[in-house]
């Protein structure tokens, strides 16, 4: 564990806790993809399917984190699809979830480390991961605007990854440890927030809101 | 092995 990977994984817990925050306070999910929820749900059980299938003692914090990203992403989807359905943004949130999942699917049986199912779970996941934010970013340049929360959220979720890489770096420069699949995927999934990374910190750190076209 | 393969990140 390295100080990068360490505040990526912080990062990624503060953006799930903070959407879920907005959610509940709020008592409303506008703004919010639920599709985008729906492919990071999962992209977790699809990623940490081994905890279902030979249950490992809870000792140790990856076992927790990694029920906690299933549980919080579940919980999540839950509040936007059930019990706060009245203020799910439907008609905006209208990016085909299906043009993401298939090539991810399709790609994770074709460039992969190992052709066995839960190493194609894995990359499937990886690969789903980079492009699953993009029905969130797709309904805000619907919309034309994002609530300042709604940004927090996404700049931690993007920081996440971006933190990742930086943990990559080290990994490679440290541990001669370098995962191709994850990084090129995670560059990717960077790349994607490039656009509302600048939006965020040429406006909401002034405390002017994001409102497209910027 | 799976070692080789257990992916330790999350």
């Amino acid at each position: 564990m390295n100080i990068f990977r360490l505040f990526g994984d912080l990062s990624h817990l503060a953006a799930i806790a903070i959407l879920l925050l907005k959610i509940w306070k709020t008592r409303s999910c506008a703004g919010v993809s639920g599709k985008t929820q729906l492919l990071f749900a999962v992209c977790f059980i699809t990623r940490y399917i081994d905890l279902f299938l030979h249950f490992v003692s809870l000792y140790n914090t990856e076992k927790v984190m990694k029920l906690i990203y299933i549980s919080a992403s579940v919980f999540t989807c839950y509040l936007i699809f059930f019990k706060f359905k009245a203020t799910y943004d439907g008609n905006h949130d209208s990016m085909r979830a299906e043009f993401l999942i298939v090539p991810a699917a399709g790609l994770a049986c074709l460039i992969n480390t190992k052709f066995d199912a839960i190493e194609i779970l894995w990359t499937f996941s990886i690969y789903l991961e980079a492009v699953a934010i993009l029905p969130q970013l797709f309904l805000i340049s619907k919309t034309g605007e994002a609530e300042t929360i709604t940004s927090h959220y996404l700049f931690a979720q993007g920081s996440y990854r971006a933190l990742y890489i930086l943990n990559w770096i080290y990994r490679y420069h440290y541990e001669s440890h370098v995962d191709t699949i994850a990084i090129v995927a995670g560059v990717v999934q960077t790349i994607l927030y490039c656009d509302f990374f600048y939006l965020y910190i040429t406006k909401v750190v002034k405390g002017q809101k994001i409102v497209l076209p910027a | 092995g799976s070692s080789l393969l257990h992916h330790d990140e999350l």
